[in-house]
């Protein structure tokens, strides 16, 4: 039973699909629908960019990751020199 | 039976392969009616790129969280490890009765700070 | 929506970049 469910779920999916595009096929001929077009156009631009930042200040969070690896060896290592002092 | 469930299949291919088509026109008739332009997207397209920046958003999502876990690990390990290193050195010092600085204001902020 | 979410976690990341170089610093310090 779960294959079939897949299957409907599977069917589901590309009626659901073809029912979203057939709501938009008239969206680009009037003129109301068609600014609305335009706003989200630019609204995904703007995401874009966000996710863009973001993608920058996860590799720097990864960059910093490694710099506090470094720390915590070398404060490891600053810690045995200590314990071997005393 | 065999015969029965190998006809059920061939439908739900033909259903599948129908559906597929149906979207394939829909979305060739939009692009035709209203072909992207430098300004103006067609609803497909953009529909594409919502799609698209939904799954990004979930890739970085999906990078983010274990570095900020991993970040948050190794900072415990780093004060863990500073501390320990400290209050044996505070041993030492009783030990030798030499006597250290005190710490500057630099040292007892960044002591603060770390705690 | 997703803008927001995306702004909010964009907030959460520099936030704990600015927080992380606050603590190599003062970890710098201490080690010293």
């Amino acid at each position: 039973s779960s294959d079939l469910e897949r299957l409907c779920s599977h069917v589901n999916e590309k009626i659901s699909n073809i029912k979203k595009t057939l709501s938009l096929r008239n969206c680009g001929q009037e003129p109301t629908l068609k600014s609305m077009l335009h706003k989200i156009g630019d609204e995904i631009i703007v995401v874009n960019e966000l996710l863009n930042k973001l993608e920058l200040e996860i590799q720097y969070q990864e960059q910093t990751n490694s710099s506090l690896k470094e720390l915590c060896e070398s404060l490891e290592e600053d810690y045995k020199d200590v314990e071997h002092l005393k | 039976m065999e015969a029965e469930v190998d006809k059920l299949e061939l439908m739900f291919q033909k259903a599948d392969s129908d559906l597929d088509y149906i979207q394939y026109r829909l979305e060739y008739e939009i692009k035709t009616n209203h072909p992207d332009s430098a300004g103006e997207k067609n609803p497909v397209t953009l529909l594409k790129e919502l799609s698209a920046i939904k799954s990004r958003y979930q890739t970085l999502c999906a990078r983010f969280k274990p570095v900020a876990v991993e970040q948050k690990e190794t900072k415990s390990r780093i004060c863990a490890t500073l501390n320990k290193t400290m209050t044996m050195i505070q041993e030492l010092q009783k030990q030798t009765d030499v006597e250290l600085a005190p710490l500057t204001e630099e040292e007892k902020t960044a002591a603060d700070y770390l705690k | 929506t997703l803008k927001g979410d995306v702004n909010i976690l964009l907030d959460k990341a520099r936030l704990e970049s600015q927080e992380s170089i606050g603590f190599i610093k003062a970890a710098k310090v201490m080690m010293k």
